[in-house]
């Protein structure tokens, strides 16, 4: 007889107990659950093997799997802790628990400078944050000219960089939106407390109890 | 309105940015 249940269908590659995801982030046991049925559903898209390739990212962002994004990219890689181009499930609960409301306002702000840190040098360039504003304006439909978009860098790099040495560093950043909170708004998911709700079929599949 | 913004504001406001679309049905 069949059993739709069994643990046989989660021996997929990068698959990691919910317990100890739970241990180790912001979210409850169902939750993590729940999140596999999001992630099932996501790594599934275009590839069924289990695991988040980039194009099913994109997808699922965009509802279109070629849309390059250099802000979607960025997610993606820090998502794919191992570097190996794909996101399992365990890099998937561990990155996605830095948007729980619940998750320390030090992890968002670390984490966000990390995203735009594009080049990996530990400071966040002028070089880096003009090109971040000019892939913004390559996706919106805003026209700003390149006068405009010198100044927009300039005021922000003379408000942020207070050691006035041509660079923020992740000191110079946590002042800066400490300064400026809404800058985190994005790094907030509050759909993350109701994930059980939205994926309510872990109900049926779950093994463990809170 | 833009040009009032800090560049970091205008980044933030990225559609790749926005993981609430990954929850979308």
């Amino acid at each position: 007889m069949g059993c739709f249940c069994s643990k046989h269908s989660r021996q997929t590659p990068g698959y990691e107990e919910p317990t100890i995801l739970a241990s180790e982030t912001s979210f409850t046991v169902s939750e993590v659950e729940a999140l596999y049925e999001l992630f099932k559903k996501l790594s599934s898209s275009i590839i069924d093997d289990g695991l988040i390739h980039k194009e099913e990212f994109q997808f699922a962002l965009f509802r279109n799997s070629n849309k390059r994004n250099l802000f979607a990219d960025r997610i993606f890689d820090l998502f794919d802790v191992k570097r190996n181009g794909v996101i399992e499930f365990g890099e998937f609960v561990r990155s996605l628990s830095v948007f729980h409301p619940n998750t320390p306002q030090s992890d968002k702000i670390a984490f966000a400078f990390r995203l735009y840190d594009l080049r990996y040098t530990g400071y966040i360039e002028r070089e880096e944050l003009k090109e971040m504003v000019l892939a913004l304006l390559n996706e919106s439909d805003l026209i700003l000219s390149d006068d405009v978009v010198e100044t927009i860098v300039d005021k922000t790099f003379i408000d942020a960089d207070s050691k006035g040495d041509g660079k923020i560093d992740m000191e110079e950043w946590k002042e800066f939106v400490a300064r400026n909170p809404s800058l985190m708004k994005n790094m907030t998911l509050p759909y993350l407390k109701d994930i059980t709700l939205a994926f309510p079929s872990f109900v049926v599949n779950s093994e463990v109890e809170d | 309105k833009p040009a009032a913004m800090n560049a970091f504001e205008l980044i933030s406001t990225s559609q790749g940015l926005n993981l609430s679309s990954l929850f979308e049905k």
